[in-house]
């Protein structure tokens, strides 16, 4: 269910009021009950069945699609040092080394770039939900990696 | 667009939107409605990509990205507790830079929804067909962005849901058929990708060594334990959550005899998903803790132990 961690107040109190759903064309609470965060009959009953992702990123990447890994540095439910380990796994190419990056002159983390446009980029501070705990940063890196800015 | 998908207002928002924001229902298949709120780019919606945007879970709305996360506004919390939050611009939305749709799936998660509850018992599989087909209709719905460049992003549980989804999207065009998403790459944000690489091997006690939630000595330890395993490529550590606020780590050395453990470690008051901060509800009293039997199991488990509480809850004094 919900972690006590998170704080699910204000969205859990905003959409489930009948004017908000009804501006955003949800259906109602008595129709489909309330909005929750996590739905604990999905968690549940979740069948994980597609395995390992790394085939999967190997896949898309060798054909030509850009993938861009990023990770909070203080996250512990995914760490960034698992997922470094997994793509230093793939075995591709480095064509960046370790750099910071930085917003206003402030490192804002660190990235490797890899060969077939692969991009690992720490967020110094951030958390599980990067955007959350750093919304400027956050922005930062989104926009330029979509704009194709070094 | 099509007709009564337009937001036109938004309680607790004073002022105009940033953009156009539509929202509303897909039904993928007889009785299976995805439900998508659509933010439209503030810069140029005709030449920015489209990006979608998932959360994890499995089971997570990605409504908490629109609220929580990068959605346009700012929630400010109600006053007095329990009224609506009030809205503001947020400037650092990911909708100044690209049109992004906020989908809640699988079915069964936010506000998508199933008459029969047996569409709600779902896997990995079937989650990327249903979004592929979600896709590929909203598409049709809003014909004037299939040619926008394509991306899908999300975090966490979603490191499952986008490799997949991204290659039901590629396999089409594999099959010789014409591509009908203009599908560029994506992102994944502190995503799950090798269950045993993210949750049971030395990889979460590298990370705890290293951001000095565990000392030198227990570190040694812990590796001189693993080795005595003789399981010396992969130690078996667990994480789990044995009470709220409460992780246990154990280190199985041979899961065969169910025979835990050499080592157990508890961190009190921990936000296991930003270290350096506290939870948003705080941690339970240790009374509580002895009511649910979780913390009196304990010791048989435990030969060492170090306890790190969080000093601003005031634990370190209390700790045993």
């Amino acid at each position: 269910g919900v972690d006590d961690c998170l704080n699910d107040e204000v969205a859990t109190t905003w959409l489930n009021n009948e004017l908000v759903r009804q501006a955003i064309h949800a259906e109602p609470v008595d129709m489909i009950g309330p909005w929750v965060i996590i739905s604990e009959n999905i968690l549940h009953n979740y069948q994980k069945d597609a395995g390992s992702m790394i085939p999967y990123h190997t896949k898309l990447t060798t054909a030509g699609y850009r993938a861009l890994i990023f990770s909070g540095d203080h996250d512990m439910v995914v760490p960034f040092t698992g997922t470094q380990r997994w793509i230093k796994s793939l075995g591709y190419e480095i064509v960046d080394e370790w750099r910071q990056w930085t917003v206003n002159e402030q490192v804002a983390g660190i990235l490797q770039e890899y060969d077939h446009e692969l991009t690992f980029l720490t967020i110094k501070g951030a958390g599980h939900r990067v955007p959350n705990s750093k919304p400027k940063e956050a922005l930062h890196f989104y926009t330029r990696w979509l704009d194709r800015e070094p | 667009i099509p007709e009564g998908v337009l937001v036109t207002h938004l309680p607790g928002l004073n002022g105009a939107f940033p953009s156009k924001h539509y929202s509303g229902y897909v039904e993928i298949e007889s009785d299976k409605y995805l439900f998508y709120y659509f933010v439209v780019s503030e810069r140029k919606p005709k030449n920015d990509p489209v990006v979608l945007w998932l959360n994890g879970g499995p089971g997570c709305s990605s409504f908490d990205g629109f609220v929580n996360e990068h959605g346009p506004f700012n929630f400010e919390t109600g006053k007095p507790h329990g009224s609506l939050p009030t809205l503001h611009l947020n400037p650092y939305s990911w909708s100044k830079v690209s049109n992004i749709i906020y989908l809640d799936s699988p079915v069964g998660v936010g506000f998508s929804y199933s008459k029969d509850q047996t569409k709600y018992v779902i896997g990995d599989r079937q989650t990327a067909i249903d979004t592929y087909t979600f896709l590929v209709m909203w598409f049709e719905l809003y014909p004037e962005f299939v040619n926008n460049p394509f991306y899908i992003a999300g975090e966490s549980y979603a490191g499952v849901y986008i490799p997949t989804l991204a290659t039901n999207i590629i396999q089409r065009i594999n099959d010789g058929v014409e591509p009908e998403i203009n599908f560029k790459g994506y992102m994944v944000g502190n995503g799950l990708t090798v269950p045993d690489i993210a949750f049971n091997t030395d990889v979460q006690v590298l990370f705890l060594h290293g951001m000095g939630l565990i000392s030198d000595n227990l570190f040694e330890d812990i590796q001189v334990t693993c080795m005595m395993g003789n399981d010396t490529d992969k130690c078996n550590y667990y994480l789990s959550k044995v009470a709220k606020n409460r992780i246990l780590v154990t280190h199985v050395p041979n899961p065969a005899d169910c025979q835990p453990s050499h080592f157990s470690l508890i961190i009190d008051g921990m936000n296991k998903f930003n270290i350096l901060e506290p939870c948003y509800h705080p941690p339970k009293p240790k009374a509580d803790m002895k009511e649910n039997g979780n913390w009196t199991s304990m010791p048989s488990l435990v030969r060492n132990q170090t306890v790190v509480p969080n000093d601003f809850a005031g634990l370190w004094t209390n700790s045993e």
